[in-house]
């Protein structure tokens, strides 16, 4: 799975996901990905975010979606509402990991395996890859 | 002025011990690419949902990430792509699933959202709008790559008993 959450300069927020789906999947199988909410989100009230993982836990925990809500009618950071939304899919028993980054440029990219490729780049323009935990 | 742009490869087992130096530097480069794609639409002033898709865009073309080109293969061999994307200026959305012959589902995603009045579109169905919209569907074959062929053949033969979590089907 890929994705992408952007911040562009008139403060509009957006993300997007993109998958093959698991290995050996049967029986027109549908994961997080394509499922607003639970996969891809986006809020200019709030923050963009990208899941990448055990797509039926993801769908459970809507956790997309409850990044956002944590951030809104919390007032959570997207640091902790990130972490907070990943551990929630962890109890029911995900794995994997998202990227969000919020309306002021502030982002996150928890995951809880032992690695994920991802990476970063600001309005320096200097851009930073990461893979392993 | 505040821009930038976070993406992901996918999250999983993934340890240096089991990774070449090659690989790996693939894998970076790749990553790179992506991040200048999107970095240079959000540089000139252009919209964060042009930036998502085109930093996408270069993960789906790129073999190395199970999107697009380097897609996995389902229990019949085939290969399903799902994708979605949303703005958060207007909180619209758009999604594709089941798709078999498009190269760039997050662009039909994207058409989704803004030339359709629905959300999802699946299957035949994703893929009849998406020739509406202009789009050259492609051979299922341009989605064969012999790695993701060889992890469905060793997954097919594992007689090694299957937890709840690897029940997805």
């Amino acid at each position: 799975t890929v994705g992408a959450v952007a911040l562009d300069k008139a403060g509009n927020l957006a993300a997007g996901t993109s998958t093959g789906g698991t290995t050996n999947k049967q029986f027109g199988r549908v994961g997080d990905s394509p499922i607003i909410g639970a996969g891809t989100y986006a809020n200019n009230e709030t923050c963009a975010v990208s899941c990448t993982g055990d797509g039926e836990y993801f769908i459970r925990a809507a956790v997309a979606h409850t990044v956002s809500d944590l951030m809104q009618y919390k007032g959570m950071p997207v640091p902790e509402a990130a972490e907070t939304a990943l551990e929630n899919a962890r109890k029911l028993g995900g794995t994997g990991g998202l990227i969000a980054l919020d309306k002021d440029g502030n982002f996150a990219m928890p995951f809880n395996t032992s690695g994920m490729y991802r990476g970063k780049v600001g309005a320096d323009g200097k851009a930073s890859v990461e893979i392993y935990r | 002025m505040k821009f930038g742009m976070v993406i992901h490869g996918g999250a999983g087992t993934i340890e240096r011990s089991t990774m070449t130096p090659e690989k790996e530097q693939a894998y970076r480069t790749a990553l790179e690419q992506s991040l200048k794609a999107g970095y240079a639409i959000l540089e000139r002033g252009g919209s964060s949902l042009d930036a998502v898709e085109a930093a996408i865009h270069v993960l789906e073309d790129n073999p190395l990430f199970n999107a697009g080109k380097g897609a996995v293969f389902t229990h019949e061999g085939t290969n399903e792509l799902d994708s979605s994307i949303m703005d958060g200026k207007t909180l619209a959305a758009g999604a594709v699933a089941g798709v078999k012959h498009i190269r760039n589902p997050i662009s039909v995603a994207r058409m989704v959202m803004e030339k359709s009045p629905h959300v999802m579109l699946t299957g035949e169905g994703a893929e009849a709008f998406a020739k509406e919209m202009g789009v050259t569907l492609v051979d299922a074959k341009y989605f064969y790559t012999e790695e993701r062929w060889q992890e469905l053949q060793k997954e097919k033969k594992s007689t090694a008993p299957k937890s709840d979590q690897d029940r997805h089907g």
